[in-house]
């Protein structure tokens, strides 16, 4: 399942709706210390079902929707899409015919989550099952590497490291 | 399961022998189960040898050098499970010139196969990419996205991002 | 005792916050205790809100934010407590440009008090530098040392070293 | 106390004997990844009376010992010599009045340990006692800042971070 677009609205430092095309090969992120560069990836990591505030950096779930800035009021909900083309027909059933996959997550300031693929509501565990199996999913660990990370494969107990290849089994 | 574990250890092992020569430009390095008696509970340990140095394990090592090698052992398990696309952010930050690009390199290589978004600070890095973005907070708190493709004619310039090392 | 760290506390944290908006060109931080009535045992908080931002605890700062921060910090208490040459290794390492500018501009202003060793891959922290030393590892696993200084009339010019980034 | 120069001679990667003059403002190393930067810091921090294998990097106490190349054998003993000027008389007794200290630290394989100052005998603790207070005692950890440490700083926990302020205290 290649992945074809990220679109963010609401997702931390990304206020305004915000799409990057990713093409085949090598693509780089830029830009100065703290202008959302990392808040990309855990966009990515949030829309694939992430449930750990800690692992995108915060303390509660609630930390990921548009805290507001010096000149902007924080936002009502964030949400990030994940478009998937299947061209490949590699998706897990039941939606392994279809040509493309758009993954939905929002989360609202009141609490509550949204989770839909093609826009059709679906569960949480929907989303997270989709990913299963193809190596990216957020308990994989080894094909998105956060920033920081080398360092702790580098430095973790040789028990700790054993779960990298307990991963990849 | 044990055997699934030995395997796979095994299988990583191989892939991680044949990379880290090729990063390091030389020398040699492998993994060890510290039970290999007890695959069940077994950690995994890294024994090192950058070129033209001794054999030790990998804390007397550099900065620079132990990065490195944990990049080639996370080639090596991707080699082995290939996912259809790889996000890498600023694991470049420690290497010298020389080092990232070899880690370069061997990007643009596993790239035929595979989607990687790398997020760097570094020149060398960047110059790998057929697509750039630039990621800019114009407005203090408010992140936004510049595109410049590279790869294609009608390659758009856009305006000057942090390209800073 | 109780009273000293309260004084070193409060001395520690008036520097911070002078120190922080030199490092993140405007924006303020402070230090808070965790228990403010339990100053046997209280840890050490720190508050930021970079420039433009909102104010946050550090967890959700940037990998180049924290860095900037904590250097924010060791200068601090450097300053309340100078020794006579301190040795910071690649500490700028996840800084963009910007603030790799700032952070060498403060270190050459602290340095006519005490001396400052940087190791360092960075062009710019070179470039504040008065004395440059090459490491190098023609032979492998043996470093040599070449020493090139720039403040001299006499400037001796040495081999290329690693001026990587 | 000015640093003036620091000698390394079969510690770490410096097999051959090696002198850095240190001058006055900032002195910048550089070098490509393993050439032996670090072991110049660690070379300090051992000669100031580090007794923490871990804090070197090593295992054992003998890690620093140059322990050979492809083509070089192993050393028999590692020693690092800091000249120090003790023109504002801040050296504590009985080493007050002399114009320069020289510290000089060596490790044999055999695991016997000798300490100099000024060319003469002393112990472990006399090197260790010289520096408290002056701000670089390897207790202090805040004008020694070792590779990675920044990172520590930043993920410490608030207990952690007391540590600090308690240190200049
Ligand atoms: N919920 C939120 N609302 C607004 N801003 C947020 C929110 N969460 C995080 N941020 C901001 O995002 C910034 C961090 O962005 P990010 O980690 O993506 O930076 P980066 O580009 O990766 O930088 P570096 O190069 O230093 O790693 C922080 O300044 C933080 O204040
Ligand atoms: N006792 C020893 N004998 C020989 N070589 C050693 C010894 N201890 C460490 N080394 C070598 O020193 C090298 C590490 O040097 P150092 O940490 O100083 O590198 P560095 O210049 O700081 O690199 P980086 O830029 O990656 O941080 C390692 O390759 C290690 O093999
Ligand atoms: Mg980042
Ligand atoms: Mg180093």
């Amino acid at each position: 399942m290649k992945l074809r677009r990220i679109d963010i609205f609401g997702f931390k430092s990304f206020r305004e709706r915000t799409a990057l095309d990713v093409s085949d090969g090598v693509t780089a992120v830029v830009g100065p210390n703290g202008c959302g560069k990392s808040n990309i990836v855990d966009a990515i990591r949030w829309a694939m079902g992430s449930q750990s505030p800690k692992d995108l950096r915060g303390r509660a779930m609630e930390d990921v929707i548009f805290g507001g800035s010096e000149r902007n009021r924080p936002a009502g909900y964030a949400e990030v899409n994940l478009v998937f083309s299947n061209e490949l027909r590699t998706a897990p059933a039941p939606w392994r015919e279809l040509p493309e996959l758009r993954v939905t997550r929002r989360l609202f300031r009141t609490g509550d989550s949204e989770y839909e693929l093609n826009g059709q509501r679906v569960r949480l565990r929907d989303v997270q099952e989709l990913f299963l199996g193809t190596g990216v999913s957020v308990q994989d660990g080894y094909s998105i590497i956060e920033q920081g990370r080398v360092g702790f494969i580098v430095s973790a107990r040789p028990e700790e490291r054993r779960a990298l290849i307990e991963e990849a089994a | 399961s044990r055997d699934l574990f030995a395997s796979t250890f095994e299988e990583v092992d191989t892939r991680f022998r044949a990379f880290f020569p090729r990063l390091f430009r030389g020398g040699r390095a492998r993994l060890e189960l510290t039970q290999p008696d007890n695959l069940l509970e077994s950690g995994v340990e890294i024994v090192v040898q950058p070129p033209g140095k001794r054999l030790q394990s990998m804390t007397l090592l550099s900065g620079g050098e132990k990065a490195l090698t944990a990049v080639a052992l996370i080639f090596a398990i991707f080699d082995l499970r290939p996912s259809p696309f790889s996000v890498l952010d600023e694991v470049d930050a420690p290497l010298d010139e020389g080092n990232v690009g070899r880690f370069a390199d061997l990007v643009v290589e596993m790239s035929s196969h595979s989607q990687f978004i790398l997020i760097t600070h570094n020149k060398r890095t960047m110059e790998a990419a057929g697509t750039l973005y630039g990621v800019t907070m114009e407005e203090p708190g408010v992140s936004k996205v510049v595109g410049v493709r590279f790869d294609h004619a009608d390659a758009e310039s856009g305006p000057e991002v942090d390209a800073d090392r």
